[in-house]
């Protein structure tokens, strides 16, 4: 998961 | 469904396609391909990292508006982003080719293979083109990455022939990144249902438009995976050029996808 931290955090964002 | 595909793609579109059709004889002019080919391959390595993480960013942005993409588990989301997001990219790229020249739009202008000739060895001192090819001086250090840029201008190019309308380039982006045959997804049937779905909508469309003789002329889908090895091995063999370089040099959302 912390791999992955950048894409989790713009999946977990709302739409930007 | 596909009014979703189609919403969800000119929503997360950077430029909006008759724009890119109105500008597509704005070609950079011989003193600015100068200029790109006079930076160092570190320095052009950089920011075409840049531009094509900000174009994976939009593709992320995509996928979460497609129907049923959220309601996926995080892991499979990234399974799928991971796998697919540079293939978006590519496909999307025929939105931004003009076929007429082989120019790509980039940073503003459009610009053919040359403009991405730093990328394969160090610039030149500013010489003309003609003048530094073919000499001892102007050996290639990364000479596959030439293969990797003609190949994608290529595909592109193939693609470009095939005149797809926006929803149709919005559908193959869609059925690219909803790939149920990745490896390591979890819940590998839940995408295939959403794929499914996909494959359904987009062969009314066709149906709809009288283009069903689309699917017998898109390109292989071995052609992206190709293409997106490709990119790894050149990347791979910049990094053993550059074993100094500062990992920070290249966004952290590359670094994480590639």
């Amino acid at each position: 998961q912390e791999k992955h931290r950048i894409l989790h955090k713009l999946l977990q964002n709302g739409n930007s | 469904l596909t009014q979703n595909v189609l919403k969800s793609y000119l929503e997360t579109c950077a430029q909006r396609t008759e724009e890119l059709q109105r500008r597509r004889w704005e070609t950079f002019s011989s003193q600015e391909v100068c200029a790109y080919q006079r930076q160092s391959m570190a320095e052009m390595w950089q920011r075409c990292a840049g531009r094509l993480t900000e174009a994976i960013q939009q593709v992320v942005e995509f996928a979460k508006r497609l129907q049923g993409f959220m309601d996926l588990c995080q892991h499979d989301q990234i399974v799928l982003l991971k796998a697919g997001a540079l293939e978006v990219v590519l496909v999307g790229m025929c939105r931004a080719f003009n076929a007429d020249n082989r120019t790509v739009f980039f940073e503003g202008k459009y610009g053919g293979t040359e403009l991405f000739r730093a990328l394969g060895r160090a610039g030149d001192s500013g010489r003309g083109r003609g003048q530094a090819e073919g000499t001892a001086s102007d050996e290639e250090l990364l000479p596959g990455c030439h293969d990797l840029i003609s190949s994608i201008f290529d595909f592109a190019q193939s693609l470009c022939a095939l005149h797809c309308s926006d929803s149709e380039v919005a559908f193959l982006c869609a059925l690219v990144l909803l790939n149920a045959s990745r490896p390591w997804l979890q819940e590998q049937a839940k995408v295939a249902v959403l794929q499914g779905h996909l494959e359904v909508a987009f062969r009314l469309l066709l149906r709809r438009t009288q283009r069903e003789e689309l699917l017998a002329r898109l390109p292989p889908a071995g052609r992206l995976r190709a293409l997106c090895s490709q990119h790894l091995e050149q990347l791979q063999a910049f990094h053993r050029l550059h074993p100094g370089l500062l990992p920070a040099a290249f966004p952290p959302l590359y670094r994480e996808l590639f």
